[in-house]
């Protein structure tokens, strides 16, 4: 309905325009209606502006900038309306080490809402979690899962109930 | 509503029974490229009905099961049972007395499935309906997949609204 | 032909006059997110001859100009200047004789543009065409802009034959 | 024309037949054409089968075996036609570490016919180069280019004449 989805948009972007100066250490961003006339159809644009910078297109942003910010849109949307988990694929790939602690930070602070799991190929993201499990393919093709301690310990080999 | 586990048979490049366990907090999952993370979220979604296996990489939902290397045979089937803690008090809508809420999805190679809920055989929808609500769907911002936060910039206002309209 | 220096001044976030020399072997770029790396892919392409706004993540080609920080105001023109070393022989079409070949952009504000090759004033279609058939070009496979390795695997039959065609 | 196209196309396929297992330490990939009897038009398959496992869609591949697979193609490419230099932005993003050492043997091995410019945020591909620059924004918006040596010295400031 059109007043839920406006309730919902004014509470993602006021959460969005909080969160975002916290992941980029400043900068500011938000969200704007392209019509705000027609709120059963209108499309969202995001302004984001990185701190120091002009703002200027989106489309300009570097790439880590680019991921950051829809980070942050995501992060606001769950903040809203936590589900019990969030599965993210590999989200920290194009950030730098220092917003990858500020994104870390935030997925712990999340945690009080909701379960995490994050898969990654980053040390400092795996230095973060709680909870390590390592995939592996010992034999070609099939996939097997084994509890890991940070510094490549096997803790005990999971799951491998025939 | 907490998720407690996920088990795996048959699913991708899950041939032999895998049994993983959720805690609380952060759990990172990690290996090579092509040891069979992503697989795990694929496997996830599967069970909570997504209908597309397209959404899964494949072009045919008979693309998730095993289908063999060059040391072992295919199989026959597809297995995934996710299972997910009540005592929270963040129950689905008709399950506000259990403690526990499982859901379980089998496909065969002809192509037939199976659905269960706390192994009750079902539909594909009532699986569906459950996670309505709860704000974990197939289609929710709750799970990001690989390559996909790269897309939210560049996707159109349409597309955008969509993921703030599954909020609503 | 060998790329011998890039010089950048109000490109993009270049507003400081910068020149990088390029050393034989393989040179790596580093830095922080949003600091500037891909902006020096942006300008070697621009310098190159780049036609589209949109291949240089702009909406019109004005977005390559500096337009300036919270403590800094913008300025009216970008420059680049691309530096190639021809003593190895293998020099583009018509300038076998020539130890260097030397490529100049500039953007004004006002839309105007200027080209140079050695210093001459030239059309932006004689720089396109000098680097036709040197297997450089802002088409060609030899640049791989960020997020494009993504895409191949997952493009269009025909687009994979294109890629093809620019070798052939 | 047809014949020029079918003659690359051709080359390029046994190239990455043997690019392929290399950078995949087995396996092997082949290029199809979509329409052998239209070869003004037909659009380029590809078929890639990572080492022990089975041959099946490419869309089924990790995000990881993607990049590969793509990487492999492009420096196939390269290979029966180099041009004097190639950049690569990123490309290592998505690797592990031992698809990344991989990679990097590739790309210093064609510096026999090309020069690479690597843009990369991974450590192992930094300690791979002959020349490392790097740039920073110590003043917001504002890009300057160092030069680097591994272990983070700067050696020293190119690039500010003003
Ligand atoms: N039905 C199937 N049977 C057997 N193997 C399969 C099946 N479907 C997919 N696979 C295999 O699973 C592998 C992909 O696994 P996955 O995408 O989980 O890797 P990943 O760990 O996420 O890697 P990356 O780090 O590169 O993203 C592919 O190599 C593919 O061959
Ligand atoms: N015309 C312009 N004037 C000033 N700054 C600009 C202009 N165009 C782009 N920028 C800035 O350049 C930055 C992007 O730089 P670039 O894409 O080179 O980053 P990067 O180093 O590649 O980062 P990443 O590691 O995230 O890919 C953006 O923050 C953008 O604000
Ligand atoms: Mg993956
Ligand atoms: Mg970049």
């Amino acid at each position: 309905s059109r007043e839920r989805f406006l309730k919902t948009f004014e509470l993602v972007n006021e959460k969005f325009q909080e969160i975002f100066p916290r992941l980029f250490k400043g900068g500011r961003a938000k969200l704007l209606l392209v019509d705000e006339e027609n709120l059963l159809e209108s499309g969202v644009e995001i302004v984001a502006q990185p701190p120091g910078k002009k703002l200027q297109s989106i489309t300009l942003l570097s790439g880590g900038e680019k991921a950051l910010t829809a980070v942050g849109l995501i992060f606001s949307i769950f903040l809203i309306k936590p589900s019990p988990f969030c599965l993210l694929d590999e989200v920290d790939a194009p950030l730098d080490d220092a917003n990858i602690d500020r994104f870390n930070d935030m997925v712990r602070e999340m945690t009080a809402h909701s379960q995490f799991i994050v898969i990654t190929h980053n040390k400092r993201t795996m230095e973060r979690t709680d909870c390590l499990y390592g995939v592996t393919m010992e034999e070609a093709g099939v996939s097997k899962v084994v509890s890991v301690r940070l510094g490549g310990d096997v803790k005990e080999p999971l799951s491998q109930v025939a | 509503m907490k998720l407690k586990s996920l088990e795996l048979f048959g699913f991708k490049s899950f041939v032999d029974k895998t049994t993983i366990h959720f805690e609380e907090g952060v759990t990172g999952v990690v290996g090579p490229n092509g040891c069979g993370k992503s697989n795990i979220v694929d496997a996830i979604r599967w069970a909570m009905g997504e209908q597309s296996a397209k959404h899964l990489r494949g072009s045919e939902m008979q693309d998730v099961i095993f289908n063999g290397t060059s040391s072992r045979a295919s199989i026959g089937m597809s297995q995934v049972i996710l299972s997910f803690d009540l005592t929270d008090g963040r129950a689905p809508a008709g399950y506000t007395d259990y403690t526990e809420v499982q859901v379980e999805r089998r496909l065969y190679r002809s192509g037939e499935s199976e659905y269960y809920i706390n192994k009750v055989p079902c539909r594909l929808r009532d699986i569906v309906d459950l996670f309505l609500g709860t704000g974990v769907g197939t289609k929710a911002y709750s799970i990001i997949e690989q390559g996909r936060i790269g897309h939210i910039l560049a996707s159109k206002p349409e597309e955008r609204r969509f993921i703030i309209e599954e909020a609503a």
